[in-house]
Parts: C-alpha cells; sequence; structure tokens
C-alpha cells in the first residue's frame, strides 16, 4: 500500500487489490472501500492502513475466550466440523494438546469413521499426546461414537471432549443431515451439548468459505472458526467475509502441521498479514 | 448471474452494427466482478478482460441476441478455449512414472488412487508408492485405498524419515512387480516452504517422472498463482487435476493456473468415491466461473 507517502492521496485501487488478493472477495472489499472513502479528506496515505485496521478490526470484533471447562463437572464438548482436507483431525490434535497443556484433561472422538485410515491418523495424534481416544471400527457409526465417547467423558470426568468428524462439501445434503444428527446424538446426554460447534477453514479457500459457513451454521449453529495453515500463502480473508454475514468468530489459527503450531486467533496479527 | 446483469446493463440495445466501445465497458464492470467473484486472480482477470475486450471490439451485434449475451458467449468460448488447449493425456512411455504435488489436504493420496483404477481401467498395471513420511497414517490411508481398487502399494516403514531412500527401495520393489505405471504420492506442503520444496525437487530429480500433476483444490482462492506458479518453478508441472468440483466452489483457480503456467488442466476430482475422477471439462468450468 501507498501507505507512507506523506502528504500523498490514498491509492484507493492499491487498497482495493489489497484486499481483493487477501481474499475478502469483492463484495466485502467494495463495502469496506466505500466506508473509508466516504471519511471525506479524513484518511492520508500515511494513515490508510490505521484506518482499514480498523475497519476490518470492528468487523471481527472482541475476540472470544478460550474455550471454558464447565462448573458443573460435566465435559465440555467441542464438535468440530467442515469440508475435505481444510485440517480439522490435525487442529483437534493441536487443540488437544493446548488443553492439556493448561492443565485440562482431554479425550478425543474418533468419529471419522469413513475415510480411509482416519481413525488411525487420529489415533496416532493420541498417543504422541497422551490423550483418550474413543473409536469403533472403520464404517461404524459416527453419532455412536460421539455417544460412546460422551459416555466415557462423563464418567471419567473429563474436562474436554473433542468430537472430529469426516470431511464433507456443504453442498450434500445428506451427508449435513449426518452432522445434524451427530449433534442431536451429542445433546442426548447432556441438553447443552455440543457446547462449541466449530468450522475448520483452509486460507487458502476463496469465496467458496462463506459458502461452506453458511451451510455449516445452518445445520451446526456454529459458534466458532479455525483458520488453518496460515502459515502459507493464504492470508484467510474469508473469515472476516464470514464474521460480516454470519457473526461467526475465528477462535484459533493453524500455522504448520506440529502440534505446537496452533494460537488464539489475535486479530491485530492477522490484519497486519492482509495488509 | 452475469447473463442477467448484462442483459440489464444492454436491455435497450438490439441488434444491428457493430459492439460499440462503451457497450464492451460497460460489460468489463460486470464480467470483472463475476470473475473476482469467482475467485480468478486478481491479475489474471486484468489480464483476461484486456484481451478479450480487444475481441469483443470488433464483434457485430447479431439480430436475435442482445450484446449482454453476446458479450458473454464471447467470454465463456475465450475462456473455455484457454482452460481445454492442449488437454491431452498422459505421458506413460517407460519408466512410466506419475508424481503427485501440492498443497496439504488437496487431494493428492485420494486422486494417486483414483488415477491408478482409472489408469487400470484403461487396461493397463499400475502400481502406487507411499512417499508421505509426515502425516500420521499417511502410507495407511494410501495401502488402504490400493486395497479397495486392487493395485500394489509400496509402503515405506513409517519411520523411515528419508524420502529419496524411499524412493530407491521403491523402484527396487517395482522391478519385481508387473506393471506399466508408477503413481507417487507424496507429502502435502505449502508452495512457499523453501526446505520441502527442496525436499520435493530432489525427489522429482531422482524420480524423473514423466508427468508431475499438480493436484489443486477447486476452491483455492487468490494464491492460486502463487501456488501453481512456485511448483511449476521449483519441479516443473506436466498437469493440474483440479479437486472437489463436485462442491459449489466456481473454480476460477483453474483460470488462474492454467494462464500462469501454460499447463493443461488433466482431470477433475468429482467426489470422495474412487470412481469419481473425470476428464477435464473445459466448457463446463468455463460456464461454472462465469456464473
Ligand atoms: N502447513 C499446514 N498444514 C496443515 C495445517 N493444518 C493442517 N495441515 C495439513 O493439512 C492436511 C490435511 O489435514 P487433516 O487434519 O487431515 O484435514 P481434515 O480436515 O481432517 O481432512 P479430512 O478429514 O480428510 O476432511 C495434512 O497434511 C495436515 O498436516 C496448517 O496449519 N498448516
Ligand atoms: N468431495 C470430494 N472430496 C475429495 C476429492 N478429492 C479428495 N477429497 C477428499 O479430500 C480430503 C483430502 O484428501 P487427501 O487425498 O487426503 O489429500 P492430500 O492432498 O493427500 O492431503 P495431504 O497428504 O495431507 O496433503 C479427503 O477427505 C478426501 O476424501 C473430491 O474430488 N471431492
Ligand atoms: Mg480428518
Ligand atoms: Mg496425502
Amino acid at each position: 500500500l501507498n501507505r507512507f507517502k506523506s502528504g500523498e492521496p490514498v491509492d484507493w485501487d492499491d487498497l482495493e487489490e489489497t484486499l481483493i488478493t487477501g481474499d475478502l472477495g469483492i463484495r466485502l472489499t467494495t463495502e469496506i472501500v466505500d466506508i473509508l472513502q466516504a471519511k471525506k479528506g479524513q484518511i492520508t496515505a500515511e494513515t490508510i492502513v490505521e484506518a482499514c485496521t480498523e475497519e476490518i478490526k470492528s468487523i471481527l470484533g472482541e475476540s472470544p475466550a478460550l474455550p471454558q471447562k464447565r462448573e458443573d463437572g460435566l465435559p465440555t464438548v467441542i464438535l468440530v466440523a467442515g469440508v475435505n482436507g481444510v485440517g480439522k483431525t490435525t487442529s483437534i490434535a493441536k487443540l488437544a494438546h493446548l488443553l492439556k497443556k493448561q492443565g485440562n484433561s482431554v479425550m478425543l472422538a474418533a468419529a471419522d469413521t469413513f475415510r480411509a485410515a482416519a481413525i488411525e491418523q487420529l489415533t496416532v495424534w493420541a498417543d504422541r499426546l497422551d490423550v483418550p481416544i474413543i473409536k469403533t471400527q472403520y464404517q461404524g457409526d459416527p453419532s455412536a461414537v460421539c455417544y460412546d465417547a460422551h459416555k466415557s467423558a462423563i464418567t471419567n470426568n473429563v474436562d474436554f471432549l473433542i468430537c472430529d468428524t469426516a470431511g464433507r462439501l456443504h453442498t450434500k445434503s445428506n451427508l449435513m443431515e449426518e452432522l445434524k444428527k451427530i449433534e442431536r446424538t451429542i445433546a442426548k446426554q447432556d441438553d447443552t451439548a455440543p457446547h462449541e460447534r466449530w468450522i475448520v477453514v483452509d486460507a487458502t479457500t476463496g469465496s467458496n468459505a462463506l459458502n461452506q459457513a453458511r451451510e455449516f451454521n445452518k445445520a451446526l449453529e456454529l459458534n466458532g472458526l479455525i483458520v488453518t495453515k496460515l502459515d502459507g500463502s493464504g492470508k484467510g480473508g474469508s473469515i472476516v467475509a464470514v464474521k460480516h454475514e454470519l457473526d461467526i468468530p475465528a477462535r484459533f489459527i493453524g500455522t504448520g502441521e506440529g502440534e505446537n503450531d496452533f494460537s488464539a486467533f489475535d486479530s491485530d496479527a492477522f490484519i497486519a498479514s492482509i495488509l | 448471474s452475469l447473463s442477467d446483469n448484462l442483459q440489464n446493463t444492454f436491455k435497450k440495445i438490439r441488434g444491428h452494427g457493430k459492439l460499440t466501445e462503451k457497450n464492451i465497458t460497460d460489460a468489463m464492470r460486470e464480467v470483472r466482478m463475476a470473475l473476482l467473484e469467482a475467485d480468478v486472480e486478481f491479475s489474471v482477470a486484468k489480464t483476461f478482460i484486456a484481451n478479450v475486450k480487444e475481441r469483443a471490439l470488433g464483434e457485430t451485434v447479431l439480430k436475435s441476441v442482445s450484446p449482454g449475451q453476446q458479450i458473454v458467449k464471447i467470454f465463456q468460448d475465450e475462456m473455455a478455449a484457454l482452460l481445454g488447449v492442449d488437454a491431452e493425456g498422459l505421458d506413460l512411455n517407460p519408466p512410466a512414472r506419475i508424481l503427485m504435488v501440492g498443497l496439504n489436504g488437496a487431494g493428492k493420496t485420494t486422486t494417486s488412487a483414483k488415477l491408478a483404477l482409472h489408469l487400470r481401467k484403461e487396461g493397463r498395471r499400475p502400481l502406487l508408492v507411499a512417499c508421505d513420511l509426515m502425516r500420521p497414517a499417511a502410507i495407511d490411508q494410501l495401502a488402504t485405498l490400493g486395497k479397495q481398487i486392487d493395485v500394489p502399494v509400496y509402503t515405506p516403514d513409517p519411520n523411515e524419515k528419508d524420502v529419496l531412500k524411499v524412493a530407491k527401495d521403491a523402484l527396487k520393489w517395482i522391478e519385481n512387480q508387473n506393471g506399466t505405471v508408477t503413481i507417487f504420492d507424496t507429502a502435502g506442503r505449502q508452495e512457499i516452504d523453501n526446505e520441502l520444496v527442496a525436499e520435493l525437487k530432489k525427489l522429482r530429480d531422482f524420480l524423473d517422472p514423466k508427468e508431475t500433476l499438480l493436484v489443486a483444490d477447486s476452491a483455492t482462492g487468490q494464491q492460486a498463482v502463487s501456488v501453481a506458479q512456485h511448483f511449476e518453478e521449483a519441479i516443473g508441472i506436466t498437469g493440474i487435476v483440479l479437486t472437489k468440483l463436485d462442491g459449489d466452489a466456481r473454480g476460477g483457480a483453474a483460470l488462474s493456473m492454467r494462464s500462469v503456467t501454460q499447463k493443461p488442466i488433466k482431470f477433475a476430482g468429482v467426489g470422495e468415491k474412487m470412481s469419481e475422477l473425470e476428464a477435464f471439462d473445459p466448457e463446463r468450468v468455463a460456464g461454472r466461473i462465469l456464473g
């Protein structure tokens, strides 16, 4: 951005290109540029970055608190969903590691019973992180796995139960119905569960992330989002559009393939990388 | 849709004479919106529009068609032509080796198995080699898929860390198989991860594959150019496979990757099943991008 040329007018085309190439999408970009342009003369090349940061920050809102342990001793249940290959399983491993480091007890439910070696993949992580895992045989019922895991988590006073699910395209209604069934099943032993219902989004995905979030939101009433692969070239700007339209806040970011490549979402750092 | 928007823009104009410069300029704004909404990369969209604008200026408005419809048709034709050029098959001259590369989660492992099944249905004898030593249970994943499609899979020791050693051992294993084409699955990596790209370059140089296919998610956004360019420059790709086209991604990444590498998009992944691999259909994707 032509940002540090003192006294120069704002290069609005440059700003537009920056936001579009950050995957905020043309619609949201136009909206943001219009808002900033409406602040007549108040913004210069020197202050455009700050002004744009503030605008995006107001869309992203306050970062929600980290997932909380329940006061009644029942497990906090976190259901993780998203389209194929975005990083659900790996993010669950990272989250389990983070929560465990904070002194919590964590359990995993390997409810992706569909994809080849999905159960094995999460099992490797569970063994590495020394976290208990509940699973069934390949092609078993994902709802049943979650039910059994929930039962075990309750019995064993586990603080956090994290449920992995199979990747699924939001356009496949039968798969979205399966996801709703998983959610209903989790509610059977605790009608407030699942307490956290998150979508995982890939930072290199473009506008389709909004479609994904819309449909997963209809199915689960999402209250969180994880954006992965921010160690790559993807800026993850699609999550701004998701927050803007659906008010689903980003909770965590993935920055690599290891269990420590994970941190709470920080809007300042996120926006700085886009601008 | 773009067609509707353009029809509105040109409601009053009917067929006679040339498309005017104003017709074209008005239409360009709508088309640019459509391309960017379809996730075509920013500079690729700019270049594409400029090129098509040239052609559109020479056209006559046909009596039976509105200028808006005509402009859409010009764009669709140009795009299908750009996407579909030289979409030939695979170079399978012996030793026929296909190297599958791409970002994390793009669909390499699944596509490797689908491609093996496709080749077997063509009467060839495919083999699969698991070269992903990074991802937990990646070797299991390829082995499981191989069993499902009845294709032999070379599975290294999961504790092995040296991918070149695995490749060497795989070549020895291949000598004792009765295969006619071998597909090498590799670990996902980010195109800007220099270390992992360098590792891939060493592997590519060692295997000297006839085909190096970039497997890419059709929902890839603005980084499509960076992804395609980096892989092309580092290891040279011979083709692209776009995956997850069974979703509703507009697919602008197809135009971006194709424009920047000039390499053909050879296949489309259209589902999770082993049978769900198709020849890439440029007309259908062009229609999808323009909406
Ligand atoms: N570089 C990088 N890779 C990541 C990140 N998160 C996940 N991955 C990788 O992305 C690939 C897919 O991750 P998975 O966890 O299997 O994704 P998934 O959503 O569970 O996939 P499906 O279950 O098949 O839908 C793996 O290679 C992971 O190591 C990240 O933050 N950075
Ligand atoms: N719906 C759909 N899913 C697909 C398609 N191709 C692959 N997948 C799914 O996408 C996810 C990722 O596929 P993988 O084959 O594991 O991807 P990968 O590139 O090998 O991943 P890494 O090795 O971790 O980089 C899996 O859930 C696959 O089933 C496709 O064309 N359509
Ligand atoms: Mg998974
Ligand atoms: Mg793989």
